[in-house]
């Protein structure tokens, strides 16, 4: 028996609006300790790593691990028809081809489930290494989306430097070019709007704009967004889920020419 | 996605 209750149905609409995107179906692999996601987008680029612990939901329980193949598009019809404050229980049996969901209303007085098959997904998992990474930024994730999509206009890729003194986005296209700086704030009173970067050397990698942009709409689980790099390897985008877990994004920078 | 490179040259096979 599998059962993960969550008070706010709005928190699993986010971390689904955070993944769909990328991935039109993934694989749930549900333990005692959480529910974990590992899936590579279509072009194996990018991957999302998505972790929700046990001890963040209102009530879990489950007897043996399982992991539930879903089709994101059917799951977001599905929470389509939550409300946000609604209570959502997430159930399965051992073995099970099915999982359900039950939204609840804070009175109780509707209460609504939906079935949906879940699929046999053969997904292939990584090995992620432990990195100790050149640089560590970390900023506002209204501010990071914000310059994403402003850059993303004038070019499909985007050089990140990142030095001591602050961060830079660059774009250049058809257009002209575009510069984004932030320097590092000492905002101590305002932590939530602070950018910090923690450098061991500077870093200047470049990345494809459509899937940052994909990213961001993780925006709405968390105030900051942690931004991790190092020369040659991909850069991981982190977003903390309150009390519950996270979801990073893995990118593999683009190829010096 | 151009000169993009893939995960796959960072990670291994888990």
């Amino acid at each position: 028996m599998f059962e993960a209750r969550l008070t706010s149905a709005a928190t699993l609409k986010k971390v689904l609006e955070a993944v769909k995107e990328l991935l039109n179906e993934a694989s749930f692999d549900c333990s005692d300790s959480g529910i974990q996601l590992q899936a590579m987008d279509n072009s194996h680029v990018s991957l999302v790593s998505l972790t929700l612990r046990s001890d963040g939901f209102d009530k879990y329980r489950c007897d043996r691990s399982l992991t539930m193949g879903m089709n994101l598009a059917s799951m977001s019809k599905i929470l389509k028809c939550a409300n946000n404050d609604d209570t959502v229980t997430i159930k399965a049996q051992d073995d099970a081809d099915t999982v359900t969901f039950v939204f609840e209303s804070k009175k109780q007085e509707k209460i609504s489930d939906y079935e949906m098959k879940l699929m046999n997904l053969d997904q292939e998992h990584l090995g992620i290494p432990e990195t100790d990474f050149s640089c560590v930024i970390r900023m506002p994730s209204v501010e990071f989306a914000r310059i994403v999509r402003d850059l993303a206009q004038f070019g499909e890729t985007v050089l990140i430097c990142c030095t001591k003194e602050g961060v830079k986005f660059s774009v250049s296209g058809d257009v002209g070019s575009a510069n984004v700086k932030l320097a590092q704030t000492n905002n101590f009173d305002k932590e939530e709007e602070s950018v910090s970067i923690e450098m061991q050397e500077p870093v200047s990698l470049s990345f494809a704009c459509q899937y940052l942009i994909s990213f961001t709409k993780a925006t709405p689980l968390s105030p900051r967004v942690q931004l991790s790099m190092s020369s040659n390897v991909p850069l991981v985008v982190e977003y903390e889920i309150a009390e519950l877990g996270y979801i990073r994004y893995y990118l593999a920078p683009k190829i010096e020419d | 996605v151009g000169n993009q490179t893939t995960l796959m040259k960072f990670f291994t096979k888990a």
